[in-house]
């Protein structure tokens, strides 16, 4: 499974 | 909200006492680092206007902070570079940037970017700290700004509680980044507490 790389935290 | 309040804390003590003695500009020039490394997605990537409201406010007020502090009389006249001197480019750059190398989840740029700006964070507040231990008596604006610029990442560590119980939400190295975070504040918070406390000023041992 392809990981999640978005970063919606400052 | 409290990482924004304490840019504008620091930003109205510069202006108001035209001086930036007992500030560590080599801290701000951390945080610029850093807000660079993990803000490359602005031009990539969209996540809500808020977000990208947030990530400009904090690029551009650290980088005003630098130029107040380093080139713009009178603050500049005032900055003091022997005692703000922590070599953060030994220190933390090089450590931060191994670290993000080898524990960055994805081998691509902005993973490895975006995992040594984290731990280098994790650290950003050493410059300004040991600045503080050197003058031993802290100004009530500076020990404001010090105590909200600790704060915000320990309301992460309890927003990071909750969406691991609502969503399911991991972020292995934001975690252990914001507990290094904190954990380095604790010291500082204990003597500002104190201070609130009884009513007086700070004054670190």
């Amino acid at each position: 499974e392809e990981a999640d790389h978005t970063h919606d935290e400052l | 909200m409290l990482h924004l309040m304490s840019i504008l804390l620091l930003l109205w003590k510069l202006k108001k006492s035209k001086s930036c003695v007992g500030i560590s500009c080599r801290m701000q020039e951390c945080y610029a680092i850093v807000f660079c490394l993990r803000y490359l997605d602005l031009f990539y990537q969209f996540i809500s206007v808020y977000n990208t409201a947030m990530k400009v406010v904090f690029i551009s007020s650290t980088f005003y902070l630098i130029f107040l502090m380093r080139f713009q009389p009178p603050v500049s006249a005032t900055y003091d570079r022997t005692a703000d001197s922590f070599p953060y480019e030994q220190y933390l750059l090089g450590p931060a940037a191994v670290l993000g190398f080898i524990s960055a989840e994805e081998w691509s740029i902005p993973e490895i970017f975006w995992t040594a700006s984290i731990w280098l964070e994790s650290v950003s507040i050493l410059p300004q700290l040991i600045l503080l231990q050197q003058l031993r008596e802290v100004e009530n604006l500076t020990a404001e700004f010090v105590a909200t610029m600790g704060a915000y990442r320990f309301f992460y560590i309890l927003n990071w509680i909750y969406r691991y119980f609502a969503e399911g939400y991991v972020n292995w190295i934001g975690w252990l980044g914001g507990i290094v975070q904190t954990g380095l504040y604790v010291d500082f918070f204990y003597y500002y507490a104190m201070s609130k406390w009884y009513g007086q000023k700070l004054v670190l041992p």
